[in-house]
């Protein structure tokens, strides 16, 4: 059975997408079938890995409003080993329509019961919010990665996100855990950066991925070009730092 | 009668509680009388400002839930003529809470009657969504501040943004108008950069603040002492170029 792992944080900004879009293709590149799920209305995810708006006729918003299958809406991308079931701005209206709905939590839990066997790895890319399209995910998933800018308003906001997560596991789905907390945009120059990564270690301890994720301009560059890093400059330190952190998580056998 | 600015942009991280904290201080510092509402349940212009979280009695969420009058809410900071409505963790729950609640999208606007006139500037910051939390503070606005980080996606949201700035227009709030679009985080060194000041230039004309902000640390320092950048490090790129916004926006007569 595959992992279902959310990237989630609702604090904005932090690399959410930059983490599902890079992590999803080191995965793929290492061999392992996965699956990404952009869950998230700004659909950054889908640009990312170069759809054109013009040309997503199905997303994840069928699935939520309950007239498509997950399986109807999934589409290979350029790389192997690597599909995709893409977002769109209508997601919006989601978090209204669901509200009074039965088992609202639910419905991504439900639609990917039919496909979870199918890949090795399933990466939901989130919104920064803890509404209800991330209480689907959450609900969904049987790990979650939370990125963390090491900036300091990135330290605030990280009780409030595990006591939501206490709250899903105790209310919706106990076999959630954290997979690992990833430190993104580290610059080792930058005292702020190093104090950020003390606290974040002293508050996770061993959950931390040891691999820190650089700030890089590569990073910022391949959304523009539709590609993750590795195939945009596969050389460059954000690239390969993703690389790194692929094969951290699956040497450890972790989520 | 005063001017009630959302700092608005559902991407997130892109600098609106940076902007919503600096500009508030720096148009105070300027001799006006500013009120800064922080209606994000993150709280992170409450912690910028230097509230401590269990200091914080009262919030924002008392005037959504209907127990307080605004009036009731606000509080001096340690700067002269600068005044603050904090928020809490809370307000996560009023997105649920006001669904359905008859004039769910003015009650802020309805509790802001009192208190507008008291001061030149009150000044609104937003959590990176378009939800009702964000509609309320965008109905009870006369302008509309988009920072606009200088990064790929930032560019993608813009529609998504002046589509529902549109919509609010029609719907609830005839007076609302783009104040202004604010670059943040502007690297003249890198080729990204540039080319999203070209993009956003070319796509809201002179609605575009001549003030670029640069990406500078005391910006991401000052948070961690809970001080606007200017009375943490006067001299700082950062604090000056606030400054130096303040007096475009006020040079123009602008919101
Ligand atoms: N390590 C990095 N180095 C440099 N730039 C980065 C890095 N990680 C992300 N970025 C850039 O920073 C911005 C924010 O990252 P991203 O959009 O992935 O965050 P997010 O958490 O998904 O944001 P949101 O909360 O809006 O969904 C993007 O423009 C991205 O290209
Ligand atoms: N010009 C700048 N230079 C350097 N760092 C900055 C700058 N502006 C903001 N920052 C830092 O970048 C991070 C994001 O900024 P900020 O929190 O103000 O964005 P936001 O849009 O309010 O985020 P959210 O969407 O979560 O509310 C913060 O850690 C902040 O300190
Ligand atoms: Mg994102
Ligand atoms: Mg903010």
């Amino acid at each position: 059975m595959g992992k279902i792992i959310s990237i989630v944080n609702q604090k904005g900004g932090v690399g959410k997408t930059t983490t599902t879009i890079n992590l999803s293709a080191s995965f793929a590149y290492e061999g392992r079938r996965v699956l990404l799920i952009d869950s998230d209305p700004q659909s950054n995810s889908t640009s990312g890995m170069g759809l054109i708006r013009e040309e997503v006729t199905t997303s994840i918003y069928d699935v939520y409003a309950g007239h498509a299958l997950i399986k109807d809406v999934i589409r290979a991308t350029d790389y192997e080993r690597l599909f995709i079931v893409p977002s769109i701005i209508d997601l919006l209206a989601v978090e209204v329509e669901l509200v009074n709905k039965e088992r609202r939590e639910w419905v991504l839990c439900d639609a990917l019961k039919d496909v979870r066997d199918d890949y090795d790895y399933i990466l939901i890319d989130c919104p920064p919010s803890l509404s209800l399209l991330t209480l689907n995910c959450l609900v969904a998933s049987n790990g979650v990665l939370i990125p963390v800018q090491c900036e300091y308003y990135a330290l605030e906001g990280l009780s409030m996100l595990t006591r939501t997560l206490d709250m899903v596991q105790k209310t919706f789905n106990p076999y959630l855990e954290i997979s690992g907390i990833l430190l993104t945009m580290y610059d080792s120059r930058n005292t702020l950066s190093n104090q950020v990564v003390n606290e974040v270690k002293g508050y996770f301890g061993n959950k931390v991925y040891e691999t820190l994720i650089p700030r890089n301009v590569t990073l910022g560059e391949a959304p523009g070009h539709g590609k993750p890093a590795m195939y945009y400059d596969r050389r460059s330190k954000g690239a390969q730092t993703y690389l790194t952190l692929a094969g951290e998580i699956l040497e450890k056998g972790l989520g």
